[in-house]
């Protein structure tokens, strides 16, 4: 696919393909309706992630413990890459969670997500600046999760090499660009995403705490996990 | 493991159901 780097060439093939989202007709108010169709396909996404991530190169090697512990950490960020990518010049700067689940910032609000609309955004509005392409963004996706810095790391060297095998990628996808300084700052994007992972797993886990809303299990253990 | 158990079923391939 991609300058004959293998790894790249692999994570674009096995990106998964996009979601839709199954809207829910449990109840007759709209914004929990939303609610409840946003973690529904949340839900699905992180059973997709957890498969997609079993075909990152590496990541089978590790240690069951270190495969846990890094999706555990890091599902939110390497999900949030994929919504950011997808809400690249989307009209009235809205949040494309599915094609079918687009949700603006009024709606947002209503639902009870002002706060991860705005970080959202604001990551998204980084990405659209940076202009990166498909192969960068599957490759981020993949750092994001090698890189969630989960704690404590069971095999460190393995851990390390896996990180490694990636940047390795990076570089090499980088190489003929004639932007040296491509690379790093794709890397110093990082920071913004882990920050609204934070915000966004700390904005779901109000919402379940104070309106009571039901989540499904995984997602709901995966929050727990945070 | 028991905690976080339906996340490490998926990972170890269960062939049994996984209740999401």
């Amino acid at each position: 696919v991609v300058l004959g780097n293998k790894v790249i060439s692999h994570l674009m093939l096995t990106e998964p393909a996009p979601l839709a989202a199954n809207q829910d007709d449990s109840t007759n108010d709209s914004s929990l309706r939303t609610l409840l169709t946003l973690c529904d396909l949340l839900n699905r996404e992180l059973l997709v992630l957890i498969g997609w991530a079993k075909q990152i190169p590496g990541f089978s090697g590790l240690s069951l413990v270190d495969q846990m512990s890094l999706l555990q950490s890091g599902w939110m960020e390497a999900l949030l890459v994929g919504v950011a990518w997808r809400s690249q010049g989307a009209p009235r700067e809205e949040l494309v969670f599915a094609g079918n689940l687009r949700l603006d910032e009024a709606q947002c609000r209503a639902t009870g997500l002002a706060d991860l609309y705005e970080a959202l955004r604001h990551l998204t509005a980084k990405y659209e600046a940076m202009k990166l392409s498909p192969e960068e963004v599957v490759t981020l996706k993949a750092m994001a999760l090698a890189n969630s810095d989960a704690d404590p790391v069971d095999c460190p060297d393995s851990v390390q090499q896996f990180q490694d095998g990636l940047h390795e990628a990076l570089q090499d996808l980088e190489a003929t660009r004639r932007d040296q300084n491509r690379a790093g700052r794709i890397l110093m994007s990082l920071p913004l995403l882990r920050q609204t992972a934070d915000r966004a797993v700390q904005n779901f886990l109000r919402l379940h705490r104070g309106r009571r809303v039901a989540l499904h299990k995984l997602l709901l253990e995966m929050l727990d996990a945070k | 493991k028991e905690k976080h158990k339906i996340l490490h079923q998926l990972l170890q391939n269960s062939t049994s159901p996984v209740d999401l």
